[in-house]
């Protein structure tokens, strides 16, 4: 790629990661293959530090305030928001359901986990994703099968997000969701 | 190797540092 590699500035506290902003509209009366998928999703920007990322979150519309079929995506640099990209392909998502007026607290909450490594899952977190019209959000791992990382995922998410009782969460691998792309499946988690 | 850790109230403190607006 010809684009300038990302670099946290002078007197900037560097991330882990890098990570790219991504924004998508889901188009609902047609059914999406990827490549459409792919035309239809949009890279925003990518950081490289903490400061970085404030100066651009700070001005970004509060997923709360946005209407209609649209996910913002946060993933690690170079991660495509697919299931077929190489960091996704067996992988999967816990998908939680909040209640209206809490996407955008939840949302940041969740980016500040996971660009301060809050997870401790080593190199699986991949990425995260709020969907705006059913206030849902997604963070995807590498490895669906591995049932530890995905048990402590569930944990942190319940820690940092201070989910309220009732909070329905479910985990479906990404071959599920292509067999199966509907929406939560019938095994729900709810926190009490 | 060590990892670059930082929690909620440290990243929401660096928002307001002047290099962040």
């Amino acid at each position: 790629s010809k684009r300038k590699a990302v670099i946290p500035g002078p007197a900037e506290h560097p991330l882990q990661y890098n990570y790219t902003f991504w924004y998508s509209r889901r188009t609902p009366s047609h059914p999406t293959s990827s490549q459409s998928y792919e035309q239809n999703i949009k890279q925003i920007i990518t950081f490289a530090s903490v400061e970085q990322f404030w100066r651009f979150y700070s001005h970004m519309v509060c997923p709360g305030d946005l209407t209609g079929h649209s996910d913002f995506h946060l993933f690690k640099e170079g991660i495509k928001p697919m299931w077929e990209d190489d960091a996704n392909k067996n992988g999967g998502k816990w998908i939680i359901q909040l209640w209206k007026g809490l996407a955008s607290p939840c949302w940041e909450n969740l980016i500040l986990a996971m660009l301060g490594e809050q997870f401790m899952v080593g190199e699986e977190i991949c990425g995260a994703v709020v969907f705006v019209r059913f206030q849902e959000f997604y963070i995807w791992n590498k490895t669906a099968s591995d049932q530890a990382t995905t048990a402590r995922i569930r944990d942190t998410l319940q820690q940092v997000l201070n989910l309220p009782p009732n909070t329905i969460m479910e985990y479906k691998t990404h071959t599920d969701s292509i067999k199966m792309p509907g929406r939560l499946g019938p095994q729900r988690l709810l926190f009490q | 190797g060590t990892r670059i850790m930082y929690d909620r109230k440290f990243l929401l403190e660096c928002k307001n540092s002047p290099i962040a607006r």
